[in-house]
């Protein structure tokens, strides 16, 4: 591993762990499949404290001005953003639909959640992502062990606390075992209430 | 171990730092 340890400058806020943004975005003429995934996807760079997250997120476009097929990973240092990742292989996530105009606002608030550690639930988030899609945009939270229905439902219900939504706000849970099966994101979910 | 736990205030309080700029 030839790239430098990163950690909290002189004076600055650590983090319980470090966060490296990705960013990603389809070409249309390309398949979705694992290799061309990992072809598209970039760091943009990680993050040890609260001061160094501040200049980098700042630095970054709104996810809410993307255009086309893009995404924004935030995720634990040393966990691609992939299903097939160690770390995410036996994991799933919480995926919330948000209508356009909306994505800017929850992505930051997702985020302060996570580098802040309100979820709670010890090692199990690996990440957040933001998609940025044609009629809506998507946002969601990986963790661990999806089997595991305690911190399922405790990064739900923590969800919907820092996001404030709605009560009746419709959050789906999908494996990335199911996600690897129908070799999607955001298809066939289960819906949960 | 502790874990290192901020708010959503005190992180947006830190931005206006120079030290994250």
């Amino acid at each position: 591993n030839r790239r430098k340890t990163i950690t909290p400058g002189p004076g600055e806020h650590p983090l319980q762990y470090n966060y490296t943004f990705w960013y990603s975005r389809r070409t249309p003429s390309r398949p979705a499949n694992t290799q061309s995934y990992e072809q598209n996807i970039r760091q943009i760079g990680t993050v040890a404290s609260v001061e160094q997250f501040w200049k980098l997120y700042s630095h970054l476009v709104r996810p809410g001005d993307l255009t086309g097929h893009s995404d924004f990973h935030l995720f634990k240092e040393g966990i691609k953003p992939m299903w097939e990742d160690e770390a995410n292989k036996s994991g799933g996530k919480w995926i919330i639909r948000l209508r356009k105009g909306l994505a800017s606002r929850f992505w930051e608030n997702i985020i302060l959640a996570m580098l802040g550690e309100q979820f709670m639930v010890g090692e199990e988030v690996c990440g957040v992502v933001v998609s940025i899609r044609f009629q809506e945009d998507i946002l969601s939270i990986w963790n661990k062990t999806a089997s595991d229905q305690v911190t399922t439902s405790r990064i739900r219900d923590t969800l919907r606390r820092v996001l404030n939504l709605p009560p009746n706000t419709i959050m789906e849970y999908k494996t990335h075992n199911d996600s690897l099966k129908d070799n999607s994101s955001f298809r066939n979910t289960k819906i949960t209430l | 171990g502790t874990r290192i736990i901020y708010d959503r205030k005190f992180l947006l309080d830190c931005r206006s730092s120079p030290l994250a700029h």
